[in-house]
């Protein structure tokens, strides 16, 4: 067990239990700040814990953000891990962030593919989808970033079981993405809802299920370079900023065409950093540079959605 | 455990449009079992694929039919796996 918080290594990767058991020293550690909700169970019964950072008050202007829901994209977890413990700690001695946290809550749903997770610690390193059985099927899994209800079953998404980009038998038949939609939706108060992938180098807004253009894209765009700009001034990272559709191509039932359409303006999702040489298995010496460059996009996004709301 | 001994991961710096669309077909054979990192989109990604070792011969093949230049990203893909899960384990410790 970790003792403290101190003691983690946020430069490594970690087992499911490890990064839960983590959490916990985190909520201790920072019990003014931080609290562990358990938002439902995956498909193979593992809790989903979303870290909620706030000062008080009920249902205030919210933050939402995930990562890993594609479960060998590992430098996102690790990411999450080391942003969360960031938030805590910087709270209280950055005035920006403290002024946040002083009006708005953070939800982030670190392991947002448990099952998924695990799978890649225990069989398949390289798995991507969920672990749900699909009757008929020998083949199991869904891709939980083609299973929202935003175009769904379009295109960019199969309708192969096998296929990795899977989109499952119906929106949200996921429990993994319904447990998300659930509490976004009884919260009914999110202001920004933020997905982070690895890897490729891109943030992007709405939409992948349509090549239009979004109402909100020119600040969206804006938003985005200006994240961008901050994120490639700690190395040089360079990122390119656009709709899904645009910059990568058609991918209908994604999570934050869902929470555009939801009415969550500020969406936004990462694809975080590629040296390449590695893809999918980054060295865990590119972690904490990864996940600090990308905290100073993170933070500019919240910024903006905190100094302009909706 | 999924042993990935042999596989390769080969990067593509796609340079025209008709790149684009013969990666696309080989997409499409479903055979061969590739597993595509980064996808064919346009001439300003690259494209990553991971290629079992049984399906190296062919892939490189067809690059090489269609003048598609490739370079070898990650030579033994469980090699890699095997660092990454020492250095876990240490990290354990």
């Amino acid at each position: 067990m970790e003792r403290n918080t101190k003691s983690f290594n946020f430069g490594a990767y970690h087992r499911l239990e490890t990064i839960y058991s983590w959490m916990d020293t985190l909520v201790a550690q920072h019990s003014n700040l931080v609290t562990k909700l358990e938002i439902g169970r995956s498909y193979e019964n593992r809790p989903m814990y979303v870290l909620k950072f706030s000062t008080g008050g009920n249902k205030r202007p919210a933050i939402w953000i995930d990562t890993g829901i594609h479960s060998r994209e590992w430098v996102s977890q690790a990411t999450g891990v080391w942003t969360a413990n960031k938030i805590a700690t910087d709270y209280g001695r950055d005035a920006s962030l403290t002024s946040l946290l002083n009006t708005m809550d953070i939800y982030m749903l670190i392991l947002a593919n448990p099952d998924g997770y695990v799978h890649t610690h225990t069989h398949d390193r390289m798995w991507r989808k969920t672990r749900s059985q699909i009757p008929g099927s020998v083949c199991r899994g869904v891709d939980p970033n083609r299973n929202w209800d935003a175009g769904f079953g379009g295109p960019g998404a199969s309708s192969s079981p096998c296929s990795e980009s899977y989109h499952g038998p119906s929106a949200h038949s996921e429990v993994e993405v319904k447990n998300v939609v659930n509490l976004i939706k009884s919260h009914g108060n999110f202001k920004a809802f933020i997905s982070v992938h690895a890897y490729s180098q891109l943030l992007m807004y709405p939409y992948g299920y349509s090549c239009w253009n979004v109402p909100h894209q020119p600040e969206l765009d804006s938003v985005g370079r200006a994240a961008v700009k901050k994120l490639t001034s700690l190395y040089g990272t360079q990122y390119k900023v656009g709709s899904i559709c645009n910059i990568i191509y058609p991918a209908s039932g994604g999570s934050i065409d869902w929470s555009y359409d939801t009415g969550i303006k500020y969406s936004f999702a990462f694809e975080l950093r590629d040296t390449g040489r590695y893809g999918f298995i980054l060295p865990a010496n590119q972690i904490i540079p990864t996940a600090s460059e990308t905290w100073l996009a993170l933070k500019h996004i919240m910024e903006y959605v905190r100094d302009d709301p909706y | 455990d999924r042993i990935f001994t042999g596989d390769q991961v080969i990067r593509i710096d796609v340079q025209s449009k008709e790149q684009v669309q013969l990666l696309r077909a080989l997409e499409t054979e479903e055979e061969l079992e590739l597993d595509f990192w980064l996808h064919p989109v346009s001439t300003e990604r690259p494209v990553d694929i991971r290629v079992p070792r049984s399906s190296l011969s062919s892939v490189k093949g067809y690059l090489h039919d269609h003048n598609i230049p490739f370079t070898v990203m990650i030579d033994d893909l469980q090699e890699l796996l095997n660092q990454e899960r020492a250095e876990m384990e240490v990290n354990q410790m």
